[in-house]
């Protein structure tokens, strides 16, 4: 049957759905092998992380949607769960490709790594479900206060490590469809554009680290 | 619709971006 928004956005919910029921909202045997390799085991901290994420995005998804929804939202963060530990399988056994190496004691010791990772999982499945709130007519619908950035503030993170992560999750999980890569797009625009640039940005303290580290390449000299 | 444009080199990958490598 023709594909009416409303369709279209069901089936996204439905694909992300089917994507995922193969991936445990625990990390799979292949994970545990990366985490063993660490020089520093991150298992238990990053189970521990997981719990604290759900209930910090439980009661924040409750207040933005209403307290009766708060099951509702330990079903989204299951789903942002399973892509999470999908996606970083997938980003794992790429850098492990790239790089020739197997311990990544540093990238899974790293909290803004998980926090960021985890962060942009849960992104997509709420774009996927606001998504079709949208369609279905109902902007009033309280789930569309869940539009980014609200992500960014449940984690208190910080926009530029958000936005560090969007491009090798776009590259470590093909399965995305077109209009999710663009949303993701849209995140990185609006992040660069405007998010990244609020007073208590990394950015500045970055910008300001380069300053002092001095330019390494000269500046291009002025056009004529 | 708008395609993406990846801008990170070969040799750049999420370990570098978080300063891991």
């Amino acid at each position: 049957p023709p594909q009416t928004p409303i369709r279209a956005a069901m089936h996204s919910i439905q694909q992300l759905r089917g994507e995922l029921t193969s991936n445990s909202d625990r990390p799979s045997g292949i994970l545990m092998v990366y985490f063993r390799n660490c020089t520093v085991d991150p298992s238990e901290d990053i189970m521990k992380r997981v719990e604290q994420l759900s209930q910090i995005f439980s009661q924040k998804f409750a207040q933005a949607v209403g307290q009766r929804c708060e099951g509702l939202g330990k079903k989204r963060f299951t789903l942002g769960v399973q892509l999470y530990y999908k996606v970083m399988e997938s980003m794992l056994k790429s850098e492990e490709k790239r790089l020739s190496v197997q311990n990544f004691s540093k990238l899974l010791n790293n909290a803004t790594f998980h926090t960021s990772l985890l962060g942009c999982s849960l992104e997509v499945v709420l774009a996927t479900y606001v998504g079709y709130s949208l369609k279905n007519g109902s902007s009033e619908s309280p789930e569309t206060n869940l539009c980014f950035p609200w992500i960014l503030d449940v984690f208190q993170l910080h926009a530029f490590d958000f936005y560090k992560v969007i491009e090798s999750f776009i590259k470590a999980e093909p399965t995305l469809k077109h209009d999710m890569i663009e949303h993701l797009w849209r995140c990185e625009q609006q992040i660069m554009e405007s998010i990244a640039w609020k007073s208590d940005s990394l950015l500045f303290e970055l910008l300001k680290q380069c300053r002092e580290d001095g330019p390494e390449e000269q500046a291009e000299p002025p056009a004529t | 619709t708008q395609d993406y444009h990846f801008g990170l080199e070969d040799h750049e990958g999420i370990s570098e971006l978080f300063d891991c490598d």
